[in-house]
């Protein structure tokens, strides 16, 4: 494995999104991982609908939340294609379900996993590398007051509560840690990213792993 | 009479922000540590931030087997 890799150096991680005051940071951790997976397979990088796994998956609770492997699923039972964000986009609220025809270009998921990797991080880095952008879900209650830095402490993994994107990660510093996409905008944490110490499982981010493939 | 109210009741908030951030940046001076502090979220109480933003649930997922597996 390489000491620090992330996919933002490859081009395929798309700009930092704001979910604003809407529950779907689970849609954008999926619909994340889906677009940067599209785009390692040779695809031009595009941003997909969030607003369509916010209003269609309907196992999920739009604005009150959901979870990414859920929207995963349902994305692979359904084979709902998702359409560029340009074509729905994004409300910060649920909506009405806009169908389109199986004829409509979009992006399916063929398949996916979701994986607990707790005491296997160095697993889970390999994970990220052969696998792309991986949707992971954490504790970010202690996130509220997150300037910057690397996370060590005082971030449990009690309980699951938010869902972001893993791209990378560094190992060659005194703190080893993980590169987290999150859906808050540019404005907060490092331009809107956070970094969480590898091992431990801070955070709980090793929790539930979800890679796809499409 | 109502935006004062507000006013207050957001003060408040931000004060026990301010208290959070000194517990939480007592846990570690390395450089690289984690920093916490005034952001745009400091004037929600903590229960406003989990309602609006920590509403993702995870699914219990099987322990990684390390086995080559599509899914």
């Amino acid at each position: 494995l390489p000491a620090k890799f992330d996919w933002r150096d490859k081009a395929v991680v798309a700009p930092v999104q704001n979910q604003q005051a809407c529950g779907s940071c689970w849609a954008f951790s999926a619909v994340g991982a889906m677009q940067s997976v599209h785009a390692i397979g040779g695809s031009q990088l595009e941003q997909l609908s969030v607003q369509q796994v916010l209003d269609c998956s309907f196992k999920n609770g739009g604005c009150n939340g959901g979870s990414p492997s859920s929207a995963l699923n349902w994305l692979k039972q359904t084979r709902v294609k998702l359409v560029p964000q340009s074509e729905y986009t994004y409300k910060a609220r649920t909506g009405i379900c806009h169908f389109f025809s199986q004829s409509h270009d979009g992006v399916a998921v063929k398949n996916f996993t979701a994986n607990d990797f707790g005491g296997q991080e160095e697993a889970m880095m390999g994970q990220l590398v052969e696998r792309g952008p991986l949707a992971v879900v954490v504790d970010a209650v202690s996130w509220q007051d997150y300037l910057g830095g690397i996370i060590q402490h005082h971030c449990s993994s009690q309980w699951s509560n938010h869902a972001v994107l893993l791209v990378g990660y560094d190992t060659t510093g005194d703190i080893p840690y993980w590169i987290v996409q999150n859906s808050w905008g540019t404005t907060w944490g490092n331009e809107g990213y956070v970094y969480i110490k590898i091992g431990d499982n801070v955070c709980g981010i090793a929790d539930s792993v979800a890679a796809v493939f499409l | 009479e109502v935006s004062s109210e507000e006013f207050k009741r957001r003060h408040l908030y931000f004060q026990d922000a301010t208290k959070r951030h000194e517990f939480l940046n007592s846990f570690s001076t390395a450089p690289r540590a984690a920093k916490y502090g005034i952001n745009q979220f400091s004037d929600l109480s903590q229960k406003e931030f989990r309602d609006l933003y920590l509403r993702a649930s995870a699914d219990r997922a099987p322990l990684f087997s390390g086995l080559k597996t599509e899914g």
